[in-house]
């Protein structure tokens, strides 16, 4: 399952529609204080189902949208679509790429897309479930979760050991 | 569940010690203690690490650096037991200083054959070893957008 | 000693404001607001910033090195007040980029003439920035030494 | 009051004494993760009177001693101290050099020294009122100040506003 494409329109700071093709080996993600580097993150966090707005350093799930500048109306909605290439058959799918969609409406309605298909939130957990990713994985590290883990708030150690074994 | 958990406990803690040992040094100790052996689907997890000579009562003794090195040692060491296709790194080598920045840096150079890793940082020495790089900007005020970045500036 | 507290808060509200303007950028807003103007004594010390356009609602929303620069200027403000003869910074340029970098190393030149200023850090423009430089290390094992450390190479 | 010169022997991984000399304007400390950087702000935090172990990063007082390493054994007092001209006659001594000096035994004696006469804890912390340095000052800043700050905690904001006001 190797990452190929994210896409992000009007999700925080990404009020204009913004692409990322991903490749093998280490990307870098780069540029000032600010302009949206740990959005991107979160943006991936989100689209994989995280559910606590915490993680994605809100108080309610309206604030990531895209919540307008002096010179520019705040966005309807929220949208991050992640294609994956399911080149190791460890996604559930028949097809050979997979992409999820995530839409969160300022009115409260979320919509949840696998390959342009509707589904349930539950359906793009469970695409995920033993592969090591999805909300609150080890895989997605910074350097708030360094601190938990040092200091074990809430059994924080555990959680991830469960995750893995 | 008990002996399942017990095994995966075992190799972690065996990962755990290797990673530490290339980040730090091969002469170095660390270990991962269940504090509770006879309880182990419950127990705390504890770490000790004594880097360099030291002698550490907690891992709280140590330095920012070394603490960041530390946790980042459980981290593969979880990611070895069941590597996940990708990895994300948010500014994770800020508290490091170049020596050390390198040897996180190689550890990802090697596991980045088994799966894409995506660093999100500020360190020039981070960003000579990127594959690809892609710059955030806000050429308009409060608007985010994405750009490739020619890495031949910065190798 | 509700009007004293309240003459000194209104003259860190204008430090912090100006300082936070020097940090960001001179059209940017800030403010510090007491949650409950009855009781200035009691009150929680609320603080908005909006920098260069954006409209977050909490300086929660913020980024890593856009709160670490909004803390750096409440810092300043309450110095401007009461500058205390020396002041110590212990890696907080960690989070900034280069160009914040540069205006804190900045801000700490301006206020030198007045205090003295130790600062630790990792951050290569921020040690070209210094006036003199010690190196810690550890020739013997964990065992700590300081040697004074020649500027000419890192200017 | 400027400060002239700092003296660490036997506190935390200063196994050996060292000295830092400080002039006017700006002193860089630098050094590889782990060398003693931020042992010497505890150190200064120390000798100027800090008593909450946890602000020094360690449980009990007698974890500031050197704790030995596999080739040393541990020492049996930490001792600093710290000098100061008095240039602006902010110190309320009759000097023109003011030194502090702090000691702590493993048997758990403490002794507090202002140039060289022994003193209580409470003389040092009262030679520093009203200066803006001390303990918890808003003059001595980690990045976990900086999130405190960030986060109130504990009503930080307000302490660190009444002890400049
Ligand atoms: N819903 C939203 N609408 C518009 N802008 C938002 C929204 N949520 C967050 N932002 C803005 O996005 C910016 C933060 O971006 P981000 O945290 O990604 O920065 P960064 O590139 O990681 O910076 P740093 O290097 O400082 O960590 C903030 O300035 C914040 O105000
Ligand atoms: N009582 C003690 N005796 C001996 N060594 C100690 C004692 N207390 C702390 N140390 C050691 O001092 C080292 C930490 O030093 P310090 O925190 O000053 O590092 P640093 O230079 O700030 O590093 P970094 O750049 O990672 O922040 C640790 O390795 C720790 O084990
Ligand atoms: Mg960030
Ligand atoms: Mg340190």
């Amino acid at each position: 399952m190797k990452l190929s494409r994210l896409e992000i329109k009007g999700f925080k700071s990404f009020a204009e529609h913004a692409v990322i093709n991903f490749n093998e080996g280490v990307t870098g993600i780069v540029g000032p204080n600010g302009c949206g580097k740990s959005n991107v993150v979160d943006a991936i966090r989100w689209v994989l189902g995280e559910q606590k707005t915490k993680a994605l350093r809100s108080d309610k799930m309206e604030n990531v949208i895209f919540n307008g500048t002096e010179k520019r109306k705040p966005a309807a909605l929220a949208q991050v679509s992640l294609t994956f290439d399911n080149n190791r058959n460890l996604l559930p799918a028949e097809y050979s790429q997979v992409t999820i969609t995530r839409r969160y409406y300022r009115t409260g309605d979320s919509e949840y897309l696998i390959n342009d298909v509707r589904c349930r939130l539950k359906d793009i957990h469970n695409l995920f479930l033993d592969t090591g990713i999805g909300a609150d994985s080890y895989a997605i590290i910074e350097l708030k979760k360094v601190d938990e883990l040092l200091n074990d708030k809430e059994g924080s150690r555990r959680d991830l050991f469960e995750k893995a074994a | 569940a008990k002996e399942a958990f017990m095994e995966a406990f075992g190799k972690i803690r065996n990962n755990f010690i290797q990673v530490f040992r290339s980040l730090f040094s091969a002469e170095d100790k660390a270990d991962l203690i269940l504090a509770n052996p006879e309880n182990p689907l419950e127990s705390v997890i504890e770490i000790t690490a004594q880097p360099k000579g030291k002698r550490p009562l907690t891992i709280d003794q140590l330095s920012g650096g070394e603490k960041t090195l530390t946790a980042i040692s459980l981290l593969f060491a979880l990611y070895l037991l069941k590597p996940a296709p990708f990895c994300i790194f948010d500014e994770v080598d800020a508290p490091l200083d170049d020596a050390n920045t390198e040897k996180f840096n190689k550890i990802i150079k090697e596991f980045s054959g088994e799966s894409q890793f995506i660093i999100v940082t500020h360190n020039k020495r981070t960003m000579a070893s990127a594959d690809i790089m892609y710059g955030v900007t806000m050429l308009t005020q409060g608007v985010s957008s994405v750009v490739p970045v020619d890495l031949r500036e910065y190798a």
